[in-house]
């Protein structure tokens, strides 16, 4: 879950 | 979504918007390294390549659009354009950019956070980003002749990977298990191939001079 938040940038 | 990750967001896309305008209204492309606009639209083809698959938002969705666009668009417009690409540094322009994406490869091969196709493409555009701008700062070093546009546009670049790095740190300490190192460092590497060039863009700016590369 935590990669997820990586994804949420460009 | 935090200030720092907005204002960077909006540092690159107007560094995008700024070479666009001079491609487009000025026809012109002269000191734009192809080299590095080719691998814009490599990193940013692995990067989003789960566009379709996953979605974060509205926001998220259409900036990738617009990131892929713009990059695939800049290429054709220097390659293809019949006044645009008379005017770009061929002859100058000659760093061998694909012995980048090698090692980028290898590399994001080696070290990454999951070994699945999406994220080995996902870690090797980070590792290419790092290192795209090379090819435009050898070829301003060559040319020394530096318009407005063209010294913008890379200024803004470099705006946009400091505000990432501010929003990293905030983000690090506002949200519980965000750590990021192979993002981190990438971005600290991409950054810090700036800060050459951003010295003399701000000796220029303070002495109110054009900005110029010593030889």
């Amino acid at each position: 879950e935590e990669h997820e938040e990586t994804k949420d940038e460009l | 979504m935090n200030i720092f990750r907005l204002a960077g967001d909006m540092t690159h896309l107007a560094s995008v918007l700024v070479l666009l305008l001079k491609i487009h209204t000025i026809k012109s492309c002269a000191g734009v390294s192809l080299k590095t606009q080719e691998l814009y639209a490599i990193v940013f083809a692995t990067r989003y390549l789960d566009i379709l698959t996953s979605f974060v938002s509205i926001y998220n969705t259409l900036m990738k659009l617009i990131f892929l666009g713009s990059s695939f668009s800049i290429v054709w417009y220097m390659k293809y354009h019949k006044t645009v690409r008379r005017t770009y540094d061929r002859d100058q322009d000659t760093f061998r950019h694909w012995f980048l994406m090698l090692p980028c490869l290898l590399l994001a091969l080696l070290i990454h956070e999951k070994f699945t196709f999406f994220e080995v493409l996902w870690t090797f555009s980070l590792y290419l980003e790092a290192v795209a701008i090379l090819p435009q700062l050898v070829l301003l070093q060559r040319t020394r002749n530096i318009d407005n546009l063209t010294g913008q546009y890379i200024f803004l670049l470099g705006g946009y990977r400091g505000f990432y790095i501010l929003n990293w740190i905030y983000r690090y300490f506002t949200e519980p298990h965000y750590v990021h190192w192979i993002t981190w460092i990438a971005g600290l590497v991409q950054t810090l191939l700036y800060a050459d060039f951003f010295y003399y863009y701000f000796l220029s700016w303070k002495n109110n001079k054009k900005l110029q590369l010593p030889a």
